[in-house]
């Protein structure tokens, strides 16, 4: 069949997991200036590290339930509520269909790195949406720490290691990071995540190997001595947030605060994380949208959505109800958009999916418009493309509009707020 | 208040800097 405009066929099979890891490493770009190149792969999958290739992803239930309370978190982060007021959402339970052959990854991304001397290779999850990078310390058992596949960290066998101290100006660089003064005058450290996973430990500073040719001496992490949450196939997490303990942070030197990543389509593919670079006139092929930032939420990477258009067609929706800002996070699931836009846009996107008869199948979680393609071999979806100040497009193929079947959106918090 | 979560990311080559975040599709 013809494609109409403004509309994209794809075969059925491309929502289907992959069981092989596909694809060679990515090439990524190489760019005048120093760039250091990590493959970053799905946390779960063929392509995973061999390591924790094998444990089980979490349901989509608990995928998503855990995506609904970081987004919140982000959401009253960024509208400047108190701490105590972060934590303590509840997320709506979530029944979801067993029926499921979806891709069900966990969509959370990572790469793997080397800490200490010698070094221990680490598989760590990238995440623009917090600073503090950790990794799990011996002596570290259950249930203070969870079961981790690789090798714990033991800062007794790295000759490169050291504990932070007190009153220096690594912990008072801490901050927000309830850091404190621990035993024998180390600088203790505590993260809560908006999903309410957390880690507390121990600051500390060790050399990280990022790849053959570039290592990060005295690169500055947690040393987490207790851990709890999902953290399932990771062995900690690389904060690439915007403030200074975040790995971006700690290279401005050397990498001049600039970064790039490409996170994969399917679990069976492979992507990158590229430090430096040349900051500046982006490369040919980018469409660029200014750099935003909330003065409540620091360590949030903000643009402003300016538009949404379905099937080529703009969605009439007031610039007002995109006044709050876009986080752009990778340990985000599904993206929020405020109430008005997001009604917008399902009821536009439902209406042309409605010429194809597909049948309805049960909203999932925090997704409400989800269909079953069994039986289908090909799709058919409008496109669906996000403008943002500056006139950059972003124009999402299928794998970026549906998710589990479903419209991979939600709505957030209040319009504009 | 709106977040650009990983699934709307995929395949793109996100590129930030001290002032732009760029878009470039069909990257991974």
């Amino acid at each position: 069949a013809v494609e109409a405009p403004g509309y994209v066929t794809v075969s059925a099979a491309s929502f289907k997991p992959g069981s092989t890891c596909s694809a060679p490493d990515p090439v990524a770009p190489q760019r005048n200036g120093t760039s250091a190149v990590l493959r970053l792969t799905h946390r779960h999958g063929p392509c995973a590290p061999s390591r924790t290739s094998s444990l089980a992803a979490p349901s989509v239930a608990d995928t998503l339930r855990a995506d609904q309370r970081r987004a919140e978190y982000i959401l009253r982060r960024v509208s400047g509520a108190g701490a105590q007021q972060l934590l303590g959402s509840k997320a709506a339970a979530a029944t979801v269909p067993a029926n499921w052959g979806y891709d069900i990854g966990t969509l959370n991304y990572v790469v793997t790195a080397s800490l200490g001397t010698p070094g221990v290779a680490q598989t760590l999850e990238v995440d623009t949406g917090s600073d503090l990078s950790w990794v799990q310390c011996k002596p570290c058992s259950a249930p203070a720490c969870y079961n981790q596949k690789d090798p714990l960290f033991d800062p007794a066998q790295s000759s490169s290691y050291a504990a932070v101290p007190c009153g220096g100006s690594a912990c008072a660089g801490l901050g927000m990071y309830e850091s404190s003064c621990v035993s024998s005058a180390q600088c203790g450290y505590v993260v809560r995540y908006g999903d309410g996973s957390s880690t507390t430990g121990v600051y500390s500073s060790d050399t990280l190997t990022l790849t053959s040719t570039d290592a990060v001496q005295g690169f500055l992490f947690g040393c987490g001595r207790a851990q709890s949450g999902l953290f399932t196939g990771i062995d900690g997490l690389l904060g690439l947030g915007r403030l200074q303990p975040s790995l971006v942070g700690q290279t401005a030197g050397t990498y001049g605060g600039a970064f790039s990543y490409c996170l994969p389509t399917k679990p069976s593919t492979t992507g990158y994380l590229a430090l430096g670079g040349a900051s500046g006139a982006a490369p040919a092929g980018f469409s660029t949208t200014q750099l935003l930032s909330s003065p409540s939420a620091p360590t949030y990477y903000i643009v402003m959505l300016t538009g949404i258009s379905v099937g080529g067609q703009p969605l009439s929706v007031p610039a007002s109800a995109f006044a709050g800002g876009t986080v752009v996070d990778t340990g985000t699931v599904v993206t929020r958009l405020p109430p008005a836009a997001y009604a917008a846009l399902r009821s536009a996107f439902r209406s042309s999916m409605a010429s194809y008869s597909y049948p309805a199948a049960p909203p999932t979680g925090i997704l409400d418009t989800c269909y079953n393609f069994a039986g289908y071999g090909a799709v058919t979806l409008p496109t669906v493309a996000l403008t943002f100040s500056s006139g950059a497009t972003l124009t999402l193929g299928a794998d970026g509009i549906l998710s589990f079947g479903c419209l991979a959106f939600a709505a957030s918090g209040s319009d504009g707020g | 208040m709106a977040i650009l979560g990983n699934v709307q990311q995929r395949s793109f080559e996100v590129r930030i800097d001290g002032a732009s975040v760029g878009f470039k599709p069909n990257s991974c």
